[in-house]
């Protein structure tokens, strides 16, 4: 199936 | 001492309802170059980014950086209770915990009527955490009128997605020979490019819809989609969703 990964993967925590 | 008057007050309303059913609490950043917001939803797969600008305020007076948390329910519900036409007064100050709303009817249209209303809304700590998101190159860019992404996003919503009635396929095709520029599709592409968004996420961007009547939404294959109203004069509310991918 489809599956959305965190917002933290792609940009970076600070 | 914080003090910001936007004459059109109406603005700051559109711009919650648009943000409230994706962010329940965001730190509200002032600075003296504007008002900046950025907050993930619960499930940290889409992110809200708002900026309006201090030169888009009739008065803006901001003496030292301040960030104040509130919950956006409450908040929307205090701008409900300004008129559409009231110009709208946020002050603030270091030591107290809460944020004063004042509105004001028009004087030169409503002089029988003049009206001041003033809301104090509670305070709240909020440990928002911030992303760093860079500029960056999409594969595609497309600007179209906003009320016509709105009317997609909720057609497909409706037919869902189990394929249980059947399937929908709609193409947008670049469209510049129209009488207003905002009535425009615009379709930059550099590579093809093919992704799967989660609508229900994309019909709750397009509650910003009343802020602009284009919206750009612009496309990456490995970066989340950006979805942009832009507000005139002002800023932007921007919306960033992370695609759906095969695990």
């Amino acid at each position: 199936g489809l599956e959305q990964s965190d917002l933290g993967s792609y940009f970076m925590r600070f | 001492m914080l003090e910001l008057r936007l004459v059109q007050g109406s603005i700051l309303k559109k711009v919650l309802e648009s943000i409230k059913d994706l962010v329940n609490d965001a730190n509200f950043d002032f600075s003296s170059s504007g008002l900046t917001l950025q907050s993930m939803d619960s499930s940290h797969i889409a992110l809200v980014a708002l900026l309006l600008k201090s030169e888009g305020f009739e008065h803006y007076r901001c003496d030292r950086n301040t960030s104040m948390g509130m919950n956006l329910g409450n908040m929307s519900k205090m701008l409900k209770c300004a008129g559409n036409d009231d110009i709208l007064t946020i002050k603030g100050d270091d030591v107290s915990d809460t944020v004063t709303f004042m509105f004001t009817s028009d004087l030169v249209r409503e002089i029988f009527f003049y009206k001041i209303a003033d809301f104090e809304m509670k305070l709240m700590d909020i440990d928002n955490e911030h992303l760093g998101i860079p500029e960056a190159e999409y594969h595609a860019i497309v600007k179209m009128p906003s009320a016509e992404f709105a009317r997609i996003c909720k057609v497909l919503a409706s037919i869902g997605d189990t394929g249980d009635i059947g399937t929908a396929n709609i193409v947008l095709r670049q469209n510049t020979t129209v009488d207003k520029p905002e009535d425009a599709t615009v379709i930059e592409m550099n590579e093809p490019v093919s992704m799967t968004f989660a609508l229900r996420y994309m019909n709750t961007f397009t509650k910003a819809t009343p802020l602009s009547n284009t919206v750009t939404i612009s496309l990456s294959p490995d970066l989340p989609v950006v979805v942009k109203y832009k507000i005139a004069e002002m800023g932007y509310v921007r919306f960033y969703l992370t695609p759906k991918m095969e695990e």
